[in-house]
């Protein structure tokens, strides 16, 4: 069982994955994101962080045994255990199949729609409408998945879960009001299903569904 | 969640204009 | 041992991966690329492609037994065997961090500096610029690491290899010219290394390295 400390900036929703993952796991992780520990845009800057960490991003995870790995998923897959990897080939490869979804279909739309609501990126019109469109296709093929499933690969949480609910926290938490989530209710119905379990809540917290869509915030 | 960091993450925004620009060459290039 | 049909156009960078790793497995894929089996645009639009592959995007691989998967590096998983995959929970881990890093870290500067080139995409200078630096630092990770190994993961060819590879293909074709590529020696050597390996010829063909930058196509 894999043991170690994750270098991260707080609530870090790519951390999450394997904070989770190791809830379900039993990995024991030590999460060093705040002074004096660990300063973000400091420490991951310094020569001995870069010696290990030559990316110099977060998370980052130090095993106890000097193992090092960057790269949130390989993180997350390293804390894990079997169950979640998905426990054949098939499950493991759908598995994979859902967490490069969610990196490379779920990841830049949702950061494009959100980042202007939290006043870190210049709003868009455009590209705002452009990523709710990309936003719905994506909900479509997850509600039409989930439409007989519980969840997303075989009968029990796995990282496909883990990832896909972690990329999809900002949208619930900012934008994905009542009305707009309306039309995806098997999303819905399995996104708080995760992170009603109490593995997900012991790192997210309670989790509040957006109620009004937050605009950008000029 | 806080905000202040996700200024700093890593994000391809443009990734779907590049995606729709590969598929159309490689459309137009099997027309 | 998988088998089945991999739906993609030709020459798909991303479909190179699983026919790679299919080459050291022994999988036996069937390619359709080309009509009437396929044609890109038309067949990966039609409602019984999309009941099989909801994304609508190639590489799609559909299993002898019906399996389907998709996301390239869920396909080449898939078809791969346990020594592409790495055959400890580490070496594993360290395979995922390396196909991530090629995603997330390679993928959008290999796309903004080489698309102009092929006339795919706008020019634009000050992206291609700040393109390039992103290469440079790429390479600059990859140079360090392999200073002292022959391949990115334990001593022999993984999935890691053959998805970095294939996301390095387009520069070292389009771009990286020997002044360019000079200081990066250990990544020559190891990229010319792979696509020298016989799994890789029987895909790639004879791979010629760039010798002078392409410039936009206008």
């Amino acid at each position: 069982m894999a043991a170690g400390t994750l270098y991260t900036y707080p609530e870090n929703w790519r951390a999450f994955k394997a904070l989770i993952a190791a809830q379900y796991s039993g990995a024991q992780i030590t999460v060093h994101s705040v002074p004096p520990h660990f300063q973000f845009g400091q420490t991951n800057k310094t020569p001995e962080f870069l010696k290990k960490f030559p990316v110099g991003k977060v998370p980052a995870f130090e095993g106890a045994d000097g193992f090092c790995v960057f790269e949130s998923n390989a993180i997350a897959y390293y804390v894990a255990n079997e169950d979640l990897r998905g426990n054949t080939v098939a499950a493991a490869a759908q598995v994979l199949q859902w967490v490069s979804f969610a990196d490379s279909e779920i990841l830049p739309p949702a950061s494009t729609w959100v980042f202007p609501t939290l006043g870190i990126m210049q709003y868009n019109k455009q590209a705002t409408e452009h990523a709710k469109e990309e936003v719905k296709r994506v909900l479509v093929i997850l509600d039409a998945h989930l439409k007989t499933r519980t969840f997303l690969v075989g009968e029990r949480v796995t990282l496909a879960d883990i990832a896909v609910v972690c990329s999809l926290l900002w949208l619930y938490k900012q934008v994905l009001e009542p009305a707009f989530r309306q039309p995806y209710g098997n999303v819905t119905r399995w996104f708080v299903t995760c992170v009603n379990q109490p593995q997900f809540q012991s790192v997210l917290g309670d989790f509040k569904l957006c109620e009004k869509m937050a605009q950008f915030d000029a | 969640m806080a905000t202040e960091y996700l200024v700093h993450e890593k994000v391809w925004f443009d990734k779907f204009k590049y995606d729709d620009a590969e598929r159309q060459y490689y459309e137009q290039l099997n027309g």
